[in-house]
């Protein structure tokens, strides 16, 4: 898997 | 965490430090007009979740900043009188469109939700902005040599970079779970293309 997740860095 | 702060606070400063340079100078000259454009469309397609996702005040007015900085700079170098008529376009001559289509390619086909356009534009921000800074960087070799405060602006942009990279291993260790194969892989990338940029820019600024 690649990870991730949300996106909470800009 | 402090280093990820750290990190968005000198891509921030890179903003202001280019602005400053060319509201101080008047002239856009030795600035890459197609790294400028390409940072618009990096900011552009990621932060389209501005809409919808909330996570924090502070991503969502930082958002809405380096979006705003960046079309500025984009809005200066092209309308500015009289900045625009000291933009080089002959030497801002690196091929961009061969950055934009492989990074369109590689965001639809490798991303974090298949089923997602928002996963694909954000997965293609992602490895748009690990090239962006091409262009400039080409133009500094064409130049020979960058101004102080152009120089100043690419290094903040790199070291951006470092912090983030630093802030990834903190996470990594401290974080359950956490791990991001696309923001690391894109990031390193991002990092090495600044290697020979800082190996110069240090020497420089030792010589001074």
């Amino acid at each position: 898997a690649l990870g991730g997740g949300t996106h909470d860095e800009l | 965490n402090a280093i990820r702060l750290a990190g968005d606070m000198s891509h921030m400063a890179s903003f202001f430090v280019l602005l400053f340079k060319i509201n101080k100078s008047k002239s856009v000259a030795g600035i890459s007009l197609k790294t400028q454009e390409l940072y618009v469309l990096v900011f552009c397609t990621r932060y389209v979740d501005i809409f919808w996702n909330h996570l924090s005040l502070y991503n969502s007015l930082m958002k809405v900043i380096f979006i705003a900085l960046s079309v500025m700079i984009v809005y200066v170098m092209r309308r500015g009188v009289p900045q625009r008529s000291t933009y080089n376009p002959e030497l801002d001559s690196f091929p961009h469109h061969w950055l934009v289509l492989p990074c369109v390619l590689l965001g639809v086909a490798i991303n974090q939700d298949p089923t997602s356009p928002f996963e694909m534009a954000w997965a293609f921000s992602i490895y748009l902005e690990a090239v962006a800074i091409m262009p400039q960087l080409h133009m500094v070799q064409k130049h020979g040599e960058a101004e102080n405060l152009t120089s100043h602006y690419i290094f903040l942009l790199g070291l951006y970079r470092v912090f983030y990279l630093v802030n990834w291993v903190y996470r990594y260790m401290t974080e359950d779970g956490y791990w991001q194969a696309i923001v690391w892989v894109s990031g390193a990338v991002q990092a090495v293309l600044y290697l020979d940029f800082f190996y110069n820019y240090v020497k420089s600024k030792q010589k001074d």
